[in-house]
């Protein structure tokens, strides 16, 4: 799991916003300390969602992806995939 | 858009609210070309007050038209160019179709080389635009999508248009669009989405959210035809968008597969399809070519050929705009011309630049629109509506790549197809409606979309509701519905309690308040307030029983009665319960049961309500199917 090739970009959806963007961001940070290593390289998010409703972008293993899915907090975590115009 | 408005009863010339500047319509696509005159603020003050989005500017300026654009690359990668990267900038011409479908300024005299002239303009030309750029080339990354809806909503929004899509998760909220079209329901804001390209296949759909409105596509009464003639003096009739024009004039015409490129290792089998590499150029070049493929014939351009002829089976609804002279002809024509060349010694043909005929059966669901019924809910009828998106001619950006490289003609317009362009016309048509009722919800506005919209005939119309919705939308009756079937947030969070996959502790986390699951649910979809009726029956099972509690709220005149009209196929026994429903104010609410009773033997039946005062009729499509 430490290997970088197993890393996908996931979005982890957390519902409603916060109103306080800074302790939506430490959460966030701190949930991705919760389902990564230790003593691996410290997870950073990528991207956040502030404005209407909360979640960041992260990159996580397969198995990290579904401890966080597990998380308080969490309602959904899914990968960064693409859909196509019409 | 220079037939599709016209086509559907909604003249330039309308009564239009003043507060339709007021209006600001969001569309989540490829960017927008600023410099379009669809675009032009001449006559616009500026934005609303509301409006709290900003510009990123770089290469790109806004205006009183285009009040906000801005742009996401968090989720694109290597294979996008670079040139384009930093700008809201429509570099692909999607974006700018739509958006001038939805929201553009009239423009006289538009056409693509001719083809399709007319006034091309969007449903509310008085609208603002707010510009979210999230796809580059054909790829849209999910968290530029999430990330679109997020600052859309807080921008300040009353509509937004999303012609994309793809697979949807069975959890609404794994599926990007419909998170977003979620919040941006609990704001007011209306989220039209395109019902996806993947029909005539069932069950087909590439959006489903509940409190979103699910558009199909379908034809409007101007078809373009592309005319061949042979040295034998025979005629026949393709489909095409032929710009060009051979003036009469004969030239040799041969069979791809008579024209392999030896030189490259290639035989009969592939240089029958004329792909790039496949033809001789020498056999080729200065002759038509008839080609046994449905597609773009690149290699017949690349070679240097007068022009191509494709033999396809399915000549479908999608009008390709190819860059030599060419026409797509059915099988039983294609053979002919096959035969003409294998059994004449000099065998010539022409193609002449296509016309416009009058397509009759239109309005037709086109056969590539997303059919439901929707697996993760099939008792929400979608797609919800249907809106013209055949050969529609709107703006399109100058620099947007040609299909073939080498074609080098620049489009300030161009004609396409897919349920992308049907979209921003319920877009627009929505604008429009909120124009004259400002304090509307999103579900009053589809609703009153949906129950004034032109029944069409399940008999010409494949898969019936399943195609259609509640039918093809006309908006000028839309601004007067008489009746609604209102939600609210409350009202799909009961849904969704009712459904598989949705705990009070996630339902607490989207909204963000202490609703309880175990107080509020709704035992099944069918308890949606939602302005059409799908019952679903159990695989082999041919027994009919169901029921669904609605309510209605008067937005027609302050005193009224409405009595049900029932129309149901032979077989079932629909029944509204009080069948006579009678208001005495506006905004009054009244609430009734309809019960669906008898048997199914086959797959789909269509019946449907009609709520009817004599002045207003509000109809609402109810399909029965066997899952």
């Amino acid at each position: 799991s430490k290997n970088p090739d197993d890393l996908k970009t996931y979005i982890v959806y957390t519902g409603s916003n916060m109103k306080d963007e800074g302790s939506a961001l430490s959460i966030y940070t701190s949930m991705l300390q919760k389902v990564s290593d230790s003593n691996a390289k410290p997870k950073s998010v990528l991207h956040h969602y502030k404005c209407s409703f909360g979640g960041f972008v992260a990159k996580l293993t397969e198995e990290e992806a579904d401890t966080m899915a597990g998380l308080d907090g969490v309602v959904s975590v899914f990968p960064n995939e693409k859909k196509q115009l019409h | 858009t220079t037939r599709s408005w016209d086509f559907i009863g909604f003249p330039q010339q309308l009564e239009r609210a003043t507060t339709e500047s007021d209006v600001i319509i969001g569309v989540l696509d490829s960017g927008i070309w600023p410099e379009s005159d669809s675009f032009n603020d001449k006559g616009f003050g500026p934005p609303p007050s509301k409006w709290k989005g900003t510009c990123q500017a770089s290469n790109f300026t806004c205006n009183n038209k285009i009040i906000g654009a801005r742009y996401y690359t968090a989720g694109i990668d290597d294979s996008v160019s670079e040139e384009y990267l930093k700008s809201p900038r429509d570099s692909s011409g999607h974006g700018t179709h739509t958006a001038s479908t939805a929201a553009g300024n009239p423009i006289s005299r538009a056409s693509l080389f001719g083809l399709g002239q007319g006034t091309a303009r969007g449903g509310a030309p008085s609208a603002r635009i707010a510009v979210y750029k999230v796809c580059w080339g054909e790829s849209c990354f999910l968290a530029d999508i999430l990330a679109a809806f997020d600052d859309a909503i807080a921008d300040g929004l009353d509509i937004i248009s999303v012609s994309l899509g793809g697979f949807s998760d069975q959890n609404y909220f794994r599926d990007v669009i419909s998170i977003g079209s979620f919040h941006a329901m609990r704001n007011g804001i209306l989220t039209a989405l395109s019902a996806g390209n993947g029909g005539p296949q069932l069950s087909s759909l590439a959006n489903i959210s509940p409190w979103a409105i699910t558009v199909a596509a379908s034809t409007i009464d101007r078809k373009f035809v592309t005319k061949v003639k042979l040295g034998d003096k025979t005629t026949c009739e393709g489909t095409s968008l032929n710009t060009f024009d051979l003036k009469g004039i004969l030239y040799p015409i041969i069979y791809g597969g008579d024209a392999p490129n030896t030189k490259r290792g290639k035989d009969e089998s592939e240089s029958r399809f004329c792909g790039k590499g496949t033809l001789d150029k020498k056999l080729v070049k200065g002759k038509i070519v008839l080609c046994d493929s449905g597609t773009e014939p690149r290699g017949a351009f690349l070679d240097g050929a007068v022009g191509a002829l494709m033999q396809t089976q399915d000549l479908g609804d999608l009008s390709p705009f190819p860059s030599l002279p060419a026409s797509f002809l059915d099988l039983q024509d294609g053979a002919y011309v096959y035969n003409y060349i294998k059994s004449t010694r000099t065998p010539t043909a022409t193609i002449f630049k296509s016309h416009e005929i009058n397509d009759t059966l239109a309005p037709m669901v086109a056969s590539f629109s997303s059919r439901g019924p929707d697996l993760v809910t099939p008792e929400i009828l979608k797609p919800d509506i249907t809106a013209p998106g055949v050969s529609i001619l709107a703006s399109w950006s100058p620099i947007s790549p040609p299909e073939v490289e080498g074609d080098n003609r620049k489009l300030q317009f161009n004609i396409v197809s897919g349920t992308s362009m049907s979209c921003p016309h319920v877009s627009g048509a929505a604008a429009y409606v909120k124009s004259f009722h400002p304090t509307w919800s999103p579900a009053a506005i589809r609703s009153a979309l949906m129950t004034t919209a032109k029944q069409l005939s399940p008999r010409t119309n494949r898969d019936a509701e399943f195609a259609y919705g509640a039918g093809q939308i006309d908006p000028s009756k839309a601004v007067n519905p008489g009746l609604i079937y209102d939600a609210n947030e409350i009202d799909y969070v009961r849904f969704l309690c009712g459904q598989k996959g949705y705990t009070t502790r996630t339902l607490r986390l989207i909204t963000g308040d202490k609703s309880s699951c175990s107080e509020t649910t709704y035992g099944t979809a069918r308890d949606l307030n939602y302005p059409s009726f799908a019952l679903s029956v159990p695989p082999s099972n041919t027994n009919v029983s169901g029921s669904f509690k609605r309510t209605v709220t008067n937005v027609g005149l302050s005193s009224s009665t409405y009595k049900a009209i029932i129309t149901a196929p032979q077989g079932l026994k629909i029944q509204a319960n009080p069948n006579v429903l009678s208001f005495n104010y506006l905004g009054q609410k009244q609430t009734f049961v309809l019960t669906v009773e008898g048997t199914i033997e086959t797959y789909l039946l269509s019946a449907s309500l009609v709520w009817d005062d004599g002045k207003f009729q509000v109809r609402s499509p109810i399909a029965v199917f066997n899952a």
